[in-house]
């Protein structure tokens, strides 16, 4: 009988490594995952809404593969758990992925809580995707928490623009990339395609000055989005907003001879 | 045929000069070398396990890496079991009429699996990796 999982023996002596033994695994193990040095993440929490929606595509990756051959690839994967969800969509984009990054936003603080100012600002570090991976698609996220207050009838408009040029008086040239229609008491993760705008980022860093997010009413009045329950830095740790990128290897990375 | 070692084996004349030679002394090894089923090319267990090297602060998961290795010796009987290759029987056959300058074939995975990695980056960005070919799924002589 031809089986594909032979029948596994357990040799393997299982002993404490020497330090130098240990560095030198680790160096190894590193060096195939294509890492100059271990990581060291200064300040993040497994809680985040970013480590969260990434550990739900880790868990679809591993789920589909228990699956028999010819099962439907294609499946939604829903948390049960937790306002995140992995749409089709994402399980489509990460059959096809290579790699799948998510960064955190840098601006901390929602400038709409300290001053008048309605639009919000974010800002993603893309400075350390490996070489040899190009974005295949990538994602601006933000939830919508359920609002009764003040606007419980009303629909708006939220646009996410790139910041092209930061001008000395405080005014913005700005390209608008996607925009929605969101009800008052809608509920769920906003997903905004910034494909483009990331390519352009992973070419020119200088060129990353962020995004900026909008929202009016229907009469074209600018709103607080934190009034009708967007989101940002303040908010609880899993409803954080983040960007997500999906990427595709250009090149077969070849090892070097150690 | 094995370049450039020809005539300089010194025990070559003792070697079986025909493949019905070669059956026969392959037929006799077998009953030596089979009598230990231990030493035949199998998958045996190998587990790297990041919890242990003090990874958990950035290898979000999998806990660890269950990889396997293949091990053990590719002698008669190269039955299914084996997973061999034809090549690989024939080469056991020449190995015998030759053995100092034909090798026996090797015991090595013939089907291996992906894995996907979810670590911290430097910048606390997180990172799914999948990484090709790195989980033996099956061993064979080849």
């Amino acid at each position: 009988n031809i089986t594909l999982d032979n029948e596994v023996h357990s040799s393997f002596i299982q002993r404490r490594l020497r330090s130098q033994e240990r560095r030198e695994m680790q160096r190894e193990i590193l060096s195939i995952l294509g890492l100059p040095h271990r990581p060291r993440p200064h300040i993040y929490t497994k809680q985040n809404a970013a480590p969260m929606f990434m550990l739900d595509l880790y868990n679809a990756i591993s789920t589909d593969r228990q699956q028999p051959a010819g099962f439907s690839y294609y499946k939604p994967v829903f948390t049960t758990q937790g306002p995140r969800m992995v749409t089709q969509q994402d399980s489509i984009f990460l059959n096809d992925a290579d790699m799948v990054m998510s960064f955190v936003n840098l601006v901390e603080l929602d400038q709409d809580v300290l001053s008048s100012r309605h639009n919000r600002e974010f800002r993603f570090d893309l400075s350390r995707i490996p070489e040899g991976e190009a974005v295949s698609t990538a994602e601006f996220r933000i939830y919508k928490d359920y609002i009764r207050e003040h606007y419980e009838n009303e629909t708006f408009h939220v646009s996410v623009y790139q910041v092209l040029q930061e001008l000395p008086d405080s005014e913005e040239d700005l390209l608008l990339l996607d925009t929605r229609v969101v009800w008052a008491i809608e509920e769920g993760w906003l997903v905004f395609d910034i494909t483009g705008t990331s390519n352009q980022w992973v070419v020119n860093l200088d060129q990353n000055l962020g995004l900026l997010l909008a929202l009016e009413s229907m009469d074209g009045q600018s709103v607080n989005p934190r009034l009708v329950g967007l989101v940002g830095g303040s908010g609880p740790q899993d409803k954080q907003p983040f960007m997500v990128a999906f990427f595709k290897a250009t090149e077969v990375r070849l090892r070097s001879i150690r | 045929s094995a370049h450039g070692h020809k005539g300089r084996n010194p025990n070559r004349s003792k070697n079986p000069k025909n493949a019905q030679d070669a059956l026969k002394v392959a037929e006799a090894a077998a009953e030596n070398l089979s009598t230990d089923p231990k030493q035949g090319c199998k998958k045996h267990e190998l587990y790297v396990s990041f919890r242990d090297l003090g990874w958990q602060d950035w290898i979000i998961a999998p806990e660890g890496y269950a990889a396997y290795y293949c091990q053990g010796e590719c002698a008669f009987p190269l039955n299914s079991y084996m997973n061999a290759t034809n090549h690989a029987i024939v080469q056991t056959l020449v190995h015998f009429i030759n053995p100092e300058t034909v090798p026996k074939p090797c015991c090595a995975p013939t089907q291996l699996h992906g894995i996907s990695v979810l670590y911290f980056d430097d910048s606390s960005n997180v990172i799914l990796k999948k990484y090709r070919n790195m989980v033996v799924r099956a061993c064979g002589c080849h």
